[in-house]
């Protein structure tokens, strides 16, 4: 789904710690 | 052991919640609610008091002294700064007529623009601390996302809204309904629909907490057009409903029905995006130099 290269991008962006268990 | 699971679900939407939301419920009604002794809102009530607080809206940190009037340092705000460069919108005026309304209209509208790219940006990120979201096809997860973000951000803005105005700009800014309502055609619609959802949704008195699981619903709904693989995410809301559902029994005890009655508020939003979507389509072709950001353009193409 190329219509929505924004979206895709701030899902797969992985600059975040995960989140406290 | 099963209650044990699901309020520890609770809790873990909770913590992703106040990391990601830079302005909670709880902050929100404190300064609507005059308890805040240090920071009281800037109140943006005319064209005058637009333009000398346009300088502040979407600012993280207004300067701590009186709001006298400074020199404004730039005309941007750092609301733009989303994305990076990729679309720096804040500041962004036709150049011919920099100080008359219509500009200081666009302007503002493009500051709204801004924080809600930003606000799509939290969303996602406490989407993908949803037990089980980021398994999700990532088809269907750019699908939940479309089509739940903006219904998210309406639900989010009832914190923040009284039957007088609303808080904008991290609850720096107070703008009130009348000054919102006396915009020229079609801007003057946008936000009163809001007001009145708000103004009901806020008497089932939610708190953070409830909030958190109801926004983790909303994204994880089954019924989406277009979605690949529909089991998955109705069992992953099922689980958060039934988290919601005791989450409200234990903090709300004696408020009846009270899980039914915020079930129902989810028809009332689709109207609520449907009827915004469609004022934005008709903003874009009636307003020639309106430009809309690009994330939000992506989300609104082909939503309804």
């Amino acid at each position: 789904t190329e219509r929505h290269k924004i979206l895709h991008r701030l899902l797969q962006d992985s600059n975040d710690s995960p989140t406290p268990a | 052991p099963e209650a044990a699971d699901l309020r520890a679900l609770a809790k873990h939407l909770y913590e992703a919640y106040l990391k990601y939301f830079p302005l909670t419920k709880a902050k929100a009604r404190a300064i609507l609610s005059g308890k805040t002794g240090d920071n009281v809102p800037f109140v943006i009530h005319d064209m005058k008091s637009l333009m000398e607080g346009e300088q502040f809206i979407n600012c993280r940190q207004m300067p701590i002294q009186e709001h006298q009037q400074q020199t404004p340092a730039s005309s941007a705000t750092n609301g733009g700064a989303l994305l990076g460069s990729e679309f720096s919108f804040v500041g962004m005026t036709s150049v011919t007529d920099h100080g008359t309304t219509n500009a200081v209209e666009l302007r503002f509208f493009h500051s709204c623009q801004s924080r809600s790219a930003e606000a799509v940006r939290e969303v996602t990120e406490f989407a993908k601390s949803i037990p089980g979201f980021v398994d999700l096809d990532l088809n269907d997860q750019v699908t939940l996302l479309k089509y739940g973000v903006i219904e998210v951000l309406i639900i989010m803005m009832a914190p923040l809204m009284n039957k007088d105005g609303t808080l904008i700009s991290y609850g720096q800014i107070f703008m009130t309904r009348e000054f919102l309502k006396s915009l020229r055609k079609p801007f003057c619609h946008l936000l009163e629909p809001k007001f009145e959802f708000s103004v009901k949704f806020n008497t089932l008195e939610l708190d953070d907490s409830d909030m958190a699981l109801f926004l983790a619903v909303i994204i994880l709904s089954g019924d989406r057009p277009g979605l690949l693989n529909v089991k998955p995410i109705e069992q992953l809301q099922e689980t958060v409903l039934h988290s919601l559902e005791l989450q409200l029994k234990v903090s709300h005890p004696d408020s009846l029905q009270l899980f039914a009655k915020l079930l129902q508020k989810m028809t009332d939003l689709r109207q609520i995006v449907t009827d915004h979507v469609h004022l934005i389509q008709l903003l874009k072709k009636t307003e020639v130099d309106m430009l809309l950001h690009p994330l939000l353009q992506e989300i609104m193409k082909d939503l309804y």
